[in-house]
């Protein structure tokens, strides 16, 4: 369980994860 | 009247030198030139005209044009610090330069903010951490009640909102990251710390050697 707003958002949040944008090379 | 003929090669719209964006960032000019590669490819994945648009953003991000994200759309609004609703290769290095790991962690902890702090207003407020959650979940699938989305709000806000005024500004948020420092472990991209040997296939002869400068 999170008890943390910020740390559910940042760790389930896929955008903000922009490591995706390098899988694109 | 003189006749000019540019010998440089035809680039992107908003296309800056890499040696300047190197000396104003953490990255070398070959790593520039590798992200140009990059930028490139976003940029020309739906509307091939040199600028990263809003779709090819997420199409990049979730390998599907339509899907909308509140933090895709906030994290491509603070890269397009230009306000002209595109990404411009310039743009995109700066912005990234903050995800470099060795970027300093006041940089990354502010670009947090910005993204938190979706109408602009300076803060935090209650409602937008509501509303983020409450986007996430849509994302995501998971199913909470009511009553555990005003704990974890209210559990936070009661942690974060040292002042008590319903509102998170950015002291309160440097403080409450510094005790809470995996809140911006998505602020690192490992990738960036050396772009070129993690990309080979977007690594390109450097028209200026880095020793040159």
């Amino acid at each position: 369980p999170f008890y943390n707003a910020f740390e559910f958002i940042s760790s389930m949040s896929s955008g903000f994860d922009l490591s995706n944008l390098f899988e694109s090379g | 009247m003189g006749c000019f003929h540019s010998k440089s090669p035809k680039h992107t719209p908003g296309y800056e030198e890499p040696v300047i964006l190197a000396a104003e960032t953490l990255f070398s000019v070959s790593e520039v030139e590798a992200l140009y590669e990059l930028y490139k490819k976003i940029s020309s994945s739906i509307t091939d005209d040199g600028l990263i648009h809003k779709e090819e953003f997420q199409l990049a991000l979730f390998r599907n044009r339509n899907k909308r994200n509140l933090f895709a759309d906030r994290v491509f609004d603070i890269f397009d610090y230009k306000r002209n609703g595109v990404i411009e290769f310039g743009e995109f290095v700066r912005s990234l330069g903050i995800f470099h790991p060795n970027a300093s962690v006041a940089d990354k902890v502010s670009f947090a903010f910005r993204v938190y702090d979706l109408r602009s207003t300076g803060f935090i407020e209650r409602e937008e951490l509501r509303e983020m959650v409450l986007a996430l979940l849509h994302e995501s699938d998971v199913v909470l009640s009511e009553e555990y989305i005003e704990m974890i709000v209210n559990k936070t806000f009661d942690d974060a909102d040292k002042k008590g005024d319903g509102k998170i500004d950015l002291d309160e948020w440097k403080e409450f990251v510094s005790q809470n420092p995996s809140l911006i472990k998505n602020m690192t991209l490992p990738y960036l710390k050396d772009i070129t040997l993690a990309f080979p296939s977007f690594v390109v002869r450097s028209e200026v050697e880095d020793s040159d400068l």
